[in-house]
């Protein structure tokens, strides 16, 4: 028997909106510790990994570790029908073919049964060693979405050069050529505010901006940006859940010929 | 240009 139960369904909706631009179905992996979503876009290109812990959740149980493939799309149809102020609880029971989605309205006056059939999905796990990054910048995630729409006009792909004096993004195209660069702050008020890099080594590194843009689909989800980068590896780019768990993007760079 | 990477050539499969 799997149940989870979150008060705000709202969450659960701007996580979907966060993976659906890359991925078509995904497996959905249930065990004690919480739910697991490791899957990349069909071009092997970016990889999306969702880490919901299950103390994070209002109620939860898994009594048996439960692979759920869904249709994301399918799963979006559903979501929709709850309001954005229901509490979701989603269950299965043991080597279930469907998922049950309740969806309770504030003083459970209206409650909602949706039934989602599941899908035998072929996984492949790709192993992501723990990796010491030569630079960590922590930004506003609304100015990180800004940057990658703005400068995604110029090119098709988009550099992120670190150094510890800030953060560089820059692209060229046709039309002509863009840059922007962010200082780390010297102080603010609010932290969700603050533009901070850790660096080790500088690092420029070059991206497509289709999967930047689509990453920042997890902009609602947190307040904070986090990119991970170094030389030669995956730019990593997470986005908090509060405190129910993480949202990872991996992008492989773009290597000049 | 640019060539894209496939992620296959930094992480293998479990």
């Amino acid at each position: 028997m799997f149940e989870a139960r979150l008060v705000q369904s709202a969450i659960l909706k701007k996580v979907l909106e966060a993976i659906k631009d890359l991925l078509t179905e995904a497996t959905f992996d249930c065990s004690d510790s919480g739910i697991q979503l490791q899957a990349m876009d069909n071009a092997h290109v970016s990889l999306v990994s969702l880490n919901l812990r299950s103390d994070g959740f209002d109620k939860y149980r898994c009594d048996r570790n439960l692979s759920m493939g869904m249709n994301l799309g399918n799963m979006t149809k559903i979501m929709k029908c709850a309001g954005a102020e229901d509490t979701v609880t989603m269950k299965a029971q043991d080597n279930a073919d469907v998922v049950a989605f309740m969806f309770e309205s504030k003083n459970q006056e209206k409650v909602s049964d949706y039934e989602m059939k599941l899908m035998n999905l072929d996984q492949e796990h790709l192993g992501i060693p723990e990796t010491d990054y030569s630079c960590i910048v922590k930004m506003p995630s609304q100015e990180f979405a800004r940057i990658c729409r703005d400068l995604s006009q110029f090119g098709e792909s988009m550099a992120i050069s670190c150094t510890k004096e800030g953060v560089k993004f820059s692209s060229a195209g046709d039309i002509g050529s863009a840059n922007i660069k962010l200082a780390q702050t010297a102080n603010v008020d609010a932290e969700e505010e603050a533009v901070v890099i850790e660096m080790q080594e500088p690092v420029s590194l070059t991206f497509a901006c289709r999967y930047l843009n689509s990453f920042t689909k997890a902009t609602p989800l947190s307040a904070q940006v986090q990119l991970s980068m170094s030389a030669d590896v995956p730019l990593v780019v997470e986005y908090k859940i509060g405190e129910l768990g993480h949202i990872r993007y991996y992008l492989a760079p773009k290597i000049e010929d | 240009t640019a060539d894209q990477i496939e992620l296959y050539a930094y992480y293998l499969p479990d």
